[in-house]
């Protein structure tokens, strides 16, 4: 629940960053797009499967909330004039979507999987969403470091982003030992862990510079 | 396999 809220808190700031300030500035649509097609390839059980109704409602939430936050940037004056495409060019397609969907058929293909059935399909979308939410931070890490001055907001929002994947390990731990039957998901416990790792370098000097108070920029 | 109910994490 903690780390569901700190993924709740983390998109209700980023909002807050766009409408309030009414820019873009720093944030980089790349990364929300990517978070999008994540949201969207690992939620398809929302039509198959009924988990319980927070576990509905908080998928429809993400989905709509970063639909959102793409719409604004790309496309609501006057935020979308403010986005600087020129910083945010992690090239995604290429470096993002195209080998998470060559690892999740691999992984798919290696554990047995086919190819022709509704599930198998869901099954694919599913394991290259984990692997591609590992790694939608990128762009984000990209832009942040042309920038180099963190604004507040932003700052707080990449905090959260990446605690909530922190906990989902604790998470991890707490239901392997006391969850009689909790099924292990190896590959989403190695990309939480990478997901957690890329984000280490940002934490550091976040927290540093709360302890002071002071101005958050990263160095050179 | 089916998609069973072990997929109740978000």
């Amino acid at each position: 629940l903690c780390g569901d809220m700190c993924h709740v808190f983390s998109i209700i700031v980023l909002l807050l960053r766009l409408r309030v300030a009414r820019n873009a500035q720093g944030i980089s649509l790349r990364t929300h797009e990517l978070f999008l097609l994540v949201f969207l390839t690992r939620y398809t059980d929302l039509f198959t499967t009924f988990y319980s109704l927070y576990n509905s409602v908080m998928k429809v939430l993400y989905i709509a909330s970063t639909s959102s936050i793409v719409y604004a940037i790309r496309l609501q004056e006057p935020i979308c004039s403010t986005y600087d495409r020129a910083q945010d060019t992690f090239r995604h397609w290429a470096f993002a979507v195209a080998p998470c969907a060559v690892l999740a058929l691999l992984t798919h293909l290696i554990s047995g999987g086919s190819l022709f059935s509704f599930v198998d399909i869901q099954e694919m979308l599913w394991t290259f969403s984990i692997y591609l939410e590992s790694i939608a931070i990128l762009p984000q890490l990209i832009v942040l470091q042309r920038f180099r001055e963190v604004e507040n907001l932003t700052g707080n929002y990449i905090f959260f982003m990446g605690s909530y994947r922190a906990l989902y390990i604790v998470n991890w731990i707490f239901r392997a030992y006391y969850e009689p039957g909790y099924r292990h998901h190896y590959v989403v416990y190695f990309c939480g862990v990478l997901q957690t790792l890329l984000y280490a370098d940002f934490f550091y000097y976040y927290l540093m510079s709360k302890r002071r108070g002071g101005k958050f920029s990263l160095p050179t | 396999e089916a998609m069973g109910m072990d997929k109740d994490e978000l």
